[in-house]
């Protein structure tokens, strides 16, 4: 009822900052977003709010749609990181990247990249038998860069297609963390040159202004390739990643909805942007 | 900083006597955005800045202060009032053990902080034993093993047991063992799955906890609202938990949280460490969230 049809005026503006604002969207994407609307709206002598709306939806659809897929040849093996903060579920969705490549007939191995957090290597093992794909790993306490570089090498040896490397939760705030991840890449990129070809950052849905903090700080630390937002199946819209593209032009690859292995799938800028406006 | 944003916005104002409505208005729209950017709820902001305009307007500037100095300072005192008091015991049973459960938002950081409540407990002088009640994650049971052992603490896992049989049992045990706490770590769930909604529910009735926690993530953003609301309409809280302080998000959730549930927050999580646990400073969120 947001956008019942009528006239455009000061409070369908407001009403429409609100959408945002409590999509997460944050308050300068938000407010920023409006201001264009109304300009835009203006110029059109779009007089009715379903016009105004459909504009808004055009406009964050633009955004957020990802660029066409890439012509090269890909990668062999393709090597894909992901990276984020603690709990935003970056090992469940290993598992449903390991799974989805698997199903697509890929030859898929996961690397246990978190040796720091309590039962993190059998939290994945769990996952990998479910997804059929083998894990890598190595004791916990080992140094995450030694046992890519070793994965790596060993994934090659076995043909593997694609190899999916999990690592620890971490805040962007802890240097030593961060300078972890940078070697981290380091390391994988001198096993096979070029690689990681993907490094996903995973954020949570319900993050509100902090995952621009997430994204910009991952961003310098290793080149951010794709967004992966979770938990989606909650009430949380996860504007977040409009807020982002403000500052980084990071596509998002994929959405978690649930904590099952086939709850992963591909973005819909299209379908996102009207969830948002709820 | 929001002491400098709004001694720019009212700097024509030097010298003045009391704040008047304009005054009290420019220096709103500044502080509303303030408490967005900070991630608070955009319905806790609206009633806050109402309530906060009604103190500004007509106020004294101190001599000692500039006029956005003094709003500010009515902001803080308003904030940290809404924050509560420092409240950082947990609640005893008259017939120990007491239980207390953790519950909450999929890796809001409920184990780990299960764990550092054992820790806490112990430096006062408490025995509590963990119970393993989140039978769905992978390696959820392992985890609070791994972390218990760490720490020495004894530890309780259901054999092929639902989780409402496994926090009975862990009750029974504690009680036998004459342990002070039974702490239980159930399973990250969304509050729209009624099912498992109905089995927090279960447990609560079924244990009778001392506490019922709400594990939360700081860096939550406007949703921290509805799932607080759902989680204490299910269980019926008796307080909060802010984890993940330790980066830098403002914590707005922590208003957000305590507006709509009325809950202290008791702790604060402030690293991936057994020991990184903190009690609640009020005063020290209001400045936070502030910026
Ligand atoms: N509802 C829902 N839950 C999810 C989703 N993705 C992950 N989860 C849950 O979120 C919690 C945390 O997931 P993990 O995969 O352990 O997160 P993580 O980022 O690896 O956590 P750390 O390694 O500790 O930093 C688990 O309970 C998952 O089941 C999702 O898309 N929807
Ligand atoms: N930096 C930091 N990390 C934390 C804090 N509390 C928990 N974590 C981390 O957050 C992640 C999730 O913690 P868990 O204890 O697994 O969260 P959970 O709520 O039990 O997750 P589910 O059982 O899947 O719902 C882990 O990587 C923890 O180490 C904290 O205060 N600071
Ligand atoms: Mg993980
Ligand atoms: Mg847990």
């Amino acid at each position: 009822q947001l956008f019942r049809d009528g006239e455009i005026d000061d409070a369908f503006f407001e009403t429409l900052e609100e959408a945002l604002i409590t999509g997460d969207v944050g308050v300068g994407a938000a407010l920023q977003l409006v201001e264009q609307l109304r300009r835009e709206a203006g110029r059109l002598r779009t007089r009715r709010r379903e016009a105004a709306r459909e504009l808004l939806v055009v406009k964050i659809t633009a955004l957020l749609e990802n660029p066409p897929a890439e012509t090269l040849p890909a990668a062999k093996p393709l090597v894909i990181l992901l990276v984020g903060v603690n709990g935003s579920g970056k090992t469940t969705t290993a598992a449903k990247l390991a799974y989805r490549y698997r199903r697509d007939g890929r030859r898929v191995m996961l690397v246990a990249g978190d040796t720091f957090r309590a039962a993190a290597i059998d939290q994945l093992q769990v996952w990998a038998d479910r997804a059929g794909v083998e894990l890598i790993r190595q004791q916990p306490g080992s140094d995450p860069s030694a046992v890519f570089f070793d994965a790596l090498n060993a994934a090659r040896a076995r043909s593997a297609d694609v190899i999916i490397g999990d690592t620890a939760g971490r805040l962007h705030t802890k240097t030593n963390l961060m300078e972890e991840l940078k070697k981290i890449n380091r390391v994988i990129g001198r096993a096979l040159p070029g690689a990681p070809h993907q490094v996903l950052l995973v954020i949570d849905a319900t993050t509100g202004h902090n995952g621009i903090n997430q994204a910009s700080r991952f961003n310098e630390a290793v080149p951010i390739t794709g967004l992966i937002l979770t938990k989606l199946d909650g009430t949380a819209r996860g504007g977040i990643v409009v807020g982002v593209q403000d500052i980084l032009k990071i596509p998002v690859c994929y959405v978690g909805i649930g904590e099952k292995i086939d709850d992963l799938e591909p973005f819909d800028a299209a379908a996102f942007a009207r969830a948002l406006l709820g | 900083h929001l002491a400098e944003k709004l001694q720019k916005t009212l700097r024509y104002l030097r010298g003045k006597g009391k704040l008047s409505e304009k005054d009290v208005d420019l220096a709103m729209r500044e502080i509303r955005l303030a408490l967005l950017e900070a991630d608070v709820n955009f319905k806790v902001v609206k009633d806050f800045v109402a309530a906060v305009r009604e103190r500004a307007v007509g106020k004294e500037v101190l001599h000692s202060l500039t006029p956005g100095q003094q709003v500010v300072k009515i902001v803080h005192q308003e904030l940290t009032a809404l924050m509560g008091r420092e409240q950082s015991r947990l609640l005893a049973s008259t017939a120990p053990p007491a239980a207390v459960m953790l519950v909450g938002l999929q890796g809001s950081g409920k184990t780990t902080t299960a764990v550092k409540l054992a820790v806490h407990l112990q430096r006062g002088g408490r025995r509590a034993l963990l119970a393993a009640a989140d039978i769905y994650r992978p390696g959820a049971i392992r985890q609070l093993e791994v972390l218990s052992e760490s720490v020495k603490m004894p530890f309780y896992s259901g054999a092929n047991a639902r989780p409402v049989e496994i926090c009975r049992q862990a009750l029974k045990l504690a009680s036998r063992e004459g342990y002070d706490y039974v702490i239980l770590d159930t399973a990250g769930r969304l509050h729209l799955d009624e099912a498992m909604m109905d089995e927090l529910k279960e447990i609560k009735a079924a244990v009778k906890p001392a506490e019922a926690l709400l594990v939360v993530d700081a860096m939550t953003g406007q949703d921290a609202v509805n799932a607080a609301a759902a989680f204490h309409r299910a269980v019926g809280l008796t307080g909060v938990i802010l984890t993940k302080l330790d980066g830098d998000t403002r914590g707005g959730a922590a208003l957000s949280v305590r507006s709509v549930t009325g809950c202290p927050i008791k702790f604060a999580g402030v690293g991936e460490k057994v020991d990184a646990l903190e009690p609640f400073h009020p005063e020290r969120m209001a400045s936070r969230i502030l910026g």
